[in-house]
């Protein structure tokens, strides 16, 4: 799975998710990347969020969108709520994954309860930094 | 981590131990040529966000080292069914497309049904279509082949043929989701 989150000098935020799925996953099997609030959501003001992992989990805990609650109506910070969804709720319930987040003011964070997370982010200066597991 | 314009990401991936130099190198090549070319587009005069998040997913959708477009995994079937979605944080419009076979870039057919249709997810034979309509690049199923993820499914049948069963479907490891 691949995605990316962005954001404008307004504090506009989008967020995109694309993906092949799983291996042998069944014929017509959809997972939660073309699900708006399960595998991506945005929100001026709250956060912009793609996600990557075993889907069915990401679909009934509606990742996404969850995260951007926590964002929105408990005040959290983009990092508090990511680690909250991905390392508590998804690993308690025993699904893999990870979660890209950026805001509308240029904060962004990742989480993860895997190993690797092949991840990248640019600033408005252009620098350019790209992680793989560390 | 302050004043991000864009980020990326390419999956999960595969477990440390199986990571080589060679692919190390392909992947982090990867993500820095998403985020180049979604930087660029985002910076254009006019340009909103989809913009710079379209533009970077279409080069990691390009790349053959990562499980979207090119790079997909194979179903129980052999296939390659494909998914995507994009949303804008302003007015929340959202677009999806699901189990599509032969549009390149899933994600510009997902940003066309957000834009040009009164839907949010269309799917299979449908999005097709829609996505021809639309003028998006269509192609033969056989372009999203891969050998290492061929590979990957043979290893499943070979799996299923030894046990006589369909390969547990929960995945072993953050491998399955390439």
């Amino acid at each position: 799975t691949v995605g990316a989150v962005a954001r404008n000098e307004k504090g506009q935020i989008a967020a995109g998710t694309s993906t092949g799925g799983m291996t042998n996953k069944m014929f017509g099997r959809v997972g939660d990347s073309p699900i708006i609030g399960a595998g991506t959501y945005a929100e001026d003001g709250a956060a912009a969020v793609s996600c990557t992992g075993h889907g069915e989990y990401f679909i009934r805990y509606g990742v996404s969108k969850e995260i951007v609650s926590l964002v929105k109506y408990k005040g959290l910070s983009i990092q508090e709520a990511a680690q909250e969804v991905i390392n508590r709720q998804l690993k308690d319930a025993g699904g893999e994954g990870a979660a890209i987040v950026l805001n509308s003011k240029g904060q962004w964070t990742t989480s993860r309860n895997t190993e690797g997370l092949y991840r990248g982010w640019i600033n408005s200066k252009g620098e350019i930094t790209v992680r793989l597991y560390e | 981590m302050e004043d991000v314009i864009l980020g990326v990401h390419g999956g999960t991936g595969l477990d440390k131990k199986d990571m080589t130099p060679e692919l190390d190198k392909k992947l982090r090549a990867g993500l820095k040529a998403a985020l180049e070319a979604g930087a660029k587009r985002l910076t254009e005069a006019g340009s909103t966000p989809l913009d710079g998040v379209e533009a970077a997913i279409r080069v990691l959708e390009d790349d053959p080292h990562f499980n979207a477009g090119r790079g997909a995994v194979f179903t129980h079937e052999g296939r390659n069914e494909l998914d995507a979605s994009i949303m804008e944080g302003t007015t929340k419009k959202a677009g999806a497309v699901a189990g599509v076979t032969v549009i390149k870039n899933p994600i510009s057919a997902a940003r066309a049904v957000m834009a040009k249709s009164k839907h949010v997810m269309m799917i299979g034979r449908g999005a097709e279509v829609f996505s021809t309509q639309q003028g998006l690049e269509i192609v033969d199923p056989a372009y999203f082949w891969t050998e290492g993820r061929w590979k990957d499914i043979q290893r499943v049948w070979e799996e299923e043929k030894a046990k006589g069963k369909r390969a547990d479907i929960e995945p072993k490891s953050s491998t399955y989701f390439g």
